[in-house]
């Protein structure tokens, strides 16, 4: 499953990309 | 209350996802931040998914019937380039990036 961890990081950096 | 059953009739404007968050409890905070209705659906649908490992396309489709699957994938592929979303198991299985 670290995959899905890797997965759930890098979308939470786009997010946060997003978001400033 | 209104069961998402008989929402299958309903104008996609004002279709399941958008009318269902209130049972979840999400606290008011409507995602109106330049997502489409259909995007909002898909990323609500997501986020209040129970599962360990999110929630599938399939899924999705059954809780969406006003929507095609080629409009969840649409909406699915661009939450997931956004960050909202990401796939865990499979390509066909997302979760949402800030649920806990």
């Amino acid at each position: 499953q670290e995959r899905i961890r890797r997965n759930k990081e890098a979308a939470q950096q786009r997010l946060a990309e997003r978001c400033v | 209350g209104k069961s998402l059953m008989s929402a299958s009739r309903v104008p996609q404007s004002f279709s399941a996802g958008i009318g269902d968050m209130r049972g979840y409890g999400v606290g008011g905070s409507i995602p109106v931040n330049g997502l489409t209705a259909h995007q909002s659906q898909v990323l609500n649908l997501i986020k209040n998914c129970p599962m360990p490992e999110g929630m599938s396309l399939q899924e999705l489709k059954h809780q969406l019937h006003n929507m095609s699957m080629s409009t969840i994938k649409q909406a699915v592929e661009f939450l997931s380039s956004e960050g909202h979303i990401y796939s865990t198991v499979d390509d066909d299985h997302y979760k949402s990036t800030d649920a806990e």
